[in-house]
Formats: C-alpha cells, structure tokens, sequence
C-alpha cells in the first residue's frame, strides 16, 4: 500500500484546488515560510479521520476552510481526497485502488466518501485500524514534534512500546 | 500483554543500539527497564552517548543531537511496527550538514519499504528525495504546487524565493 | 502600577506593529487588552497577519511566521526596555532565506543601540555579523574555539564540517 | 555597557580553557552539532548568577563541571569569568572595567568574585538587578525558546509587559 495522489480544494490555504502525485519512494516538499506545506501535512491527517481542530492548528473545526485573502472571498466548502495503491491488499478491501474523501460545510455538516461512495466517518477509521493506521502508529511527525518522541518523563515513555506491542 | 510489551521493547531497544550508529556514525545508546518486574507499569530510561562523548543524562545533549536522538528512535520504531507511508515535517530542522546527510541516507534505504513524504528546507534531504514539489502563493494567501527539479532550485543561496524552471 | 502597565503596554504595541511591518516585509499587527477595565489581571491578545492574508488566529499561523511574529514583539520589547547585550541561540532556525535577511539586516541596525551574541546555522545571520567564531570538537568531547572569515566558512556546502582558513 | 570577554575553564564541554572576545556589535557562534555553542550562552548565564541546574539543561549543578571524555579525565572545578566594559557607568560601580567570576567545586562549594575579589553571590545579583539586568530583562533567548514570547493563553502574556513597566 502507498499513497497515490492527493487532492484538496478549499482546504485551509488551498483555495484553487492542488493535486499531488506521490512517488513510492520520497517525495519532498519545499518552499517559503507560511505557503502551506504543513497545510499539505494536515490535509492528510484530516481525510484520514482527525476529529481534534487544534491537532489541525484550529480553534473549531470550521478553521479549516479557506478563509479568504486580498483577492479571493472565503469558500463554504472544504473537501480532501485521498487515492490509495492497494494493489497489495494491505487494507482490508478488494479494490486496488481506495479513495478516501472528507468534506466539511461552513454549515458545520460533515461528509465521508469511501471510493466515492457516500459512507460515515466510521467506515473509513475502521478501514485504517484494521490495516494497522490507527492514531497510535508512527506514520506522522507534525512540525517541531520530532523531540516530543523521546518525551521528558520514563514512564511516558512506555506508550510508545504499548502502541507498538 | 506483558509479553508481547516485553518482545516489543526487546526487539525496539536492538534495533535503537543500530540506528543511533547509523545517524551519528558511531557512539551508542540503549533502553533500559526502570524496573523490570513491574512490566505493566515501569518506565523506560534512554541512554545516548555521542562518539567521543562520555555518557551522560538526556538533557545534556545538544539540540542537534538531541533531535538526531529522537530521529533514531522513531526509526527503530518503524523497524519493529512498520507502516505503509509516513509524513515528516522538517524533523532535520536543528541538524548540520553533515547529520543531514546521514539522516537523508537513511531515509534512502529506509524508503525501499516505507513510502516518505517529507516536508524540507535542507538541501541534503532535497538531493535523497525521487521527487520535489514547491508550494507557493505567487498570489497571496492561495498555495499553488509547481513541480521542480534540484538543479532549478536556487532556493537558500538566491534571493531566497523559489526558483523554478 | 496600573499606570505604568498601560504605558509600557502602549509603548510595546506601537512598537510591535513597527517591527512586525518590518520582519514579514508588509503586513500588519497588534495587541489588544481582553480587558481593559481591569488592568490588573486582563490577559493580552496578539494578532497577526503577514502581507497578502486575512487575519486570522496566531495558532494557525505556520511554524515560520510564528517565530517570525516572536521575534518581532522581541524587538519591541527590547525598544520599550532596552537592554545593554542580548544572547540570541538560534532563533531563526525555522525561517526561510528571504526571512532571514530580513532578520538579519534588522539585528544589524539594532547592533548600534545593543550588543548581540548570536549562536547560528545560517549564513544570512554570519554575513551580518561583525565577527565569527567557530565552536569545535577536534578533540571529541572537548570545545575549542577557532576564528573563522566568512569566505573560509564552506560549513554548510561543503563537507559539513567547518572549514577554517 | 557591554560584554567584552567570557574566559571559561572546566564548565561543560570546556575541558581546554577557552576565551572568547566579544566584538561590541553582532558576535556570531558558529558550529556542528554538539560542539559547545550553546555551552558558551550556558557559560554566561550561569556566572550571572543562574540557580536552577535545569535551566542549565543539568539535573544537578555539578552537571556543569566538565564530566570527562575519550581522551580527557573528568576536573573537578568549573570556572566562569565575564569581564565586561562599564565605560559608560552604566553598571553602579566606579570600575570602567568590571569582572564577573563564578566557581563550583565537585564538593558542591560555590565561589564568586566580583573585579577578582571574593564577594557573595548576592552581591553579583544586587548589581545586575541594580542595573536593570535582572533575570526578568529579556537579554537571553535559549534554543527553542523563540516561540515562548508569544506564550500560549491571554493571562500568560501580561508579564511580559509587567516586567517590561
Ligand atoms: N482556513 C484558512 N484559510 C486561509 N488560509 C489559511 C487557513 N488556514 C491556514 N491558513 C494559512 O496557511 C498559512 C500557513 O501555512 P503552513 O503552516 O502550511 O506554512 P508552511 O509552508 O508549513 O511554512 P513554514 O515553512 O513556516 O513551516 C498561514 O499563513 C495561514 O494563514
Ligand atoms: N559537564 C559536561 N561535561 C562534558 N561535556 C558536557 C557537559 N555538559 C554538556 N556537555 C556536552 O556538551 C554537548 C552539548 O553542547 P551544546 O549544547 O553547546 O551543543 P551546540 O553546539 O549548541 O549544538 P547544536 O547545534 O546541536 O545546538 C553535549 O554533547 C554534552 O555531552
Ligand atoms: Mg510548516
Ligand atoms: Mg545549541
């Protein structure tokens, strides 16, 4: 399993809508200060289920829909997907290639595709943890969290071995 | 539980000894049980000791070896719960050229079996990468993506904007 | 007491927009009192917004443009009570090359009123320095000092390691 | 007032006694990871009279006497001085050139002299506090630190501004 592609529109800074193709291997991402890489970042958190807007760098949840700028209004609708190789069935599913998608409303609805169809937010948590993505796996390091991971106290320590048992 | 704890922190603490030799060419470092009778409830103690260095507390290390320390870590951890895909922002922020250089190694062979997507202002790791992505709001406030190649990218010594071909 | 705050806090907040408009190039920001009948226990509000964007909270500001808008209240701060030397240990760590000459060029007009000690990575920093000592380990585990002239720095191009004429 | 020159033996990583002049306007540290730059910001620091071992990144305060290396046994007296020009009287003292000295014996016993006489640590902090150099005084920023200056709540921030009446 690797990720394929990823697209966002109205998502945070991305008013016009922005595709990636990812490569297997390593994909870098570079540019000035405040042009929306760690934004790249919290897009795939959030189609991947994050419930928690400070996680994201919000006060509400609603923080992640483009607010606007000097040339463009705000939008209403803020919408990320995600395209999975599954050509090696690492998730639980037939398909060999999973679309994950995540939309949010100004209104405050929410709303999950699973392969574009319309699914509960649910499906697409229950999907990941049983391929082992849960929360607790070490498949992201958010900015200026890498010393967080050798945490200050021993006995906060031993979650990372819990998770990883 | 305690078992499978133990087999993890086992199996966690080999390959740490490796990968902290790897990211400082040489020294070492271990894990160690604060009280390995109470498996369910002991913390972990982690010792590093840079080459040259005389072992001392966690919390003299400098900020380079200390993230250097951590980096270590969480490739230890990939080794024993491996993950499909995983997201680093900037974790080599507060290292100097040469431990980005054995970091952006690593990542190399690393990525033969994990997929990395990393966010960068290091050249070192920009060289080690398959593809580069920019991101940036020529119109202000909007991200855009522009694909570039290395050589293009005049990025740091320039006038430090993106420049693409 | 409470006249005295209000002061310092007045002369502070003139100062932060002036500094910020001249860290990010444009812009604009300000601190405001949560509550200004009470100014003994009233919190303060920072807001800021880089040139080109809409004004939004500090959380979601990017890791660049926060250190950014912290170094800019420094500065104010350091207007409003000057201090004879200041001791600076890598605070531009996370800002772009453009960020960094901005920085740089603003410590050097300050130099004239304060002495700074300036402990850096970055060579935006070392061009506007009036003098440059490398910190060493040939001995491991042992420091040394050695003069360096910025043309003999190849630091972070070369080899990685500091190159002393 | 400015700081002319810090002479340090036995502190941290400064097995070798090591001077450093300060230029009057932008001194720049330079360095790989680990070297001992932000030993030297340690260094002057503590001989202003730091008390707290975990300001100093140590558990203890003998954790800042030289604990040995590869090559070199382990002192047992770590020595601080700053010399600092006071031509424009602006320390209280008639000296135009005061000297600031810290010692710490690994039997815990402190010494301090002020211009090469022994005087009590309270002496030094009197003349500092005096001076408007207190510990309050915004005249050290830490690795990492950059970003506390903004400080996360409203209520937090207010004694910034306290200190600065
Ligand atoms: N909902 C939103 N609408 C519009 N812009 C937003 C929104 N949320 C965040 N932003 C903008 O995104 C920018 C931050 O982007 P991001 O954190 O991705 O930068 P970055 O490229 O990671 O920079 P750095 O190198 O400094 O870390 C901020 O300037 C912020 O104003
Ligand atoms: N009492 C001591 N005796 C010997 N070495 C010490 C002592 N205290 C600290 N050190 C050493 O000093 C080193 C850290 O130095 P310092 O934090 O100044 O590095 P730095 O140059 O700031 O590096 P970076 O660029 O990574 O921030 C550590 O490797 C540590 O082992
Ligand atoms: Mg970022
Ligand atoms: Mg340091």
């Amino acid at each position: 399993m690797h990720l394929k592609r990823l697209e966002v529109t109205g998502f945070k800074s991305f008013a016009a809508p922005l595709d990636i193709d990812f490569n297997e291997g390593i994909t870098s991402i570079v540019g000035p200060n405040g042009s929306g890489k760690s934004n790249v970042a919290d897009g795939i958190r959030w189609v991947l289920g994050e419930q928690s807007a400070k996680q994201l760098r919000g006060a509400k949840m609603e923080d992640v829909i483009f607010a606007g700028s000097d040339s463009r209004k705000r939008v209403n609708i803020a919408e990320v997907s995600l395209i999975l190789d599954n050509e090696d069935e690492y998730m639980m599913s037939d398909f060999s290639e999973i679309s994950l998608t995540r939309r949010l409303y100004r209104t405050g609805e929410s709303e999950y595709f699973l392969n574009r169809k319309p699914c509960r937010r649910k499906d697409i948590v229950d999907l990941l943890v049983d391929s082992g993505l849960g929360k607790d796996a070490y498949s992201m390091i958010g900015q200026g969290e890498v010393d967080q991971i050798l945490s200050s106290k021993p006995e906060d320590r031993r979650t990372i071995f819990e998770d990883a048992a | 539980m305690t078992r499978k704890f133990n087999e993890t922190f086992a199996l966690i603490r080999t390959y740490f000894q490796e990968t902290f030799t790897a990211m400082f060419g040489g020294g070492e470092a271990d894990l160690l049980l604060e009280d390995p009778d109470d498996l369910l409830e002991t913390g972990i103690n982690i010792y590093a000791r840079p080459p040259g260095k005389k072992r001392q507390s966690l919390s003299l290390l400098s900020g380079g070896e200390k993230s250097l320390t951590a980096i270590a870590l969480l490739f230890a951890i990939l080794h024993v719960r491996p993950v499909p895909f995983c997201v680093l922002d900037e974790v080599e922020a507060s290292l100097d050229e040469a431990n980005v250089d054995r970091f952006a190694n690593y990542l190399r062979t690393f990525s033969s079996q994990t997929q990395f997507i990393v966010i960068t202002h290091r050249k070192g790791t920009m060289i080690a990468s398959d593809i580069l992505y920019g991101v940036t709001m020529e119109e202000s406030g909007v991200s855009r993506l522009v694909s570039v190649k290395l050589e293009d990218y005049a990025y740091d010594e320039a006038e430090g904007v993106l420049q693409t071909g």
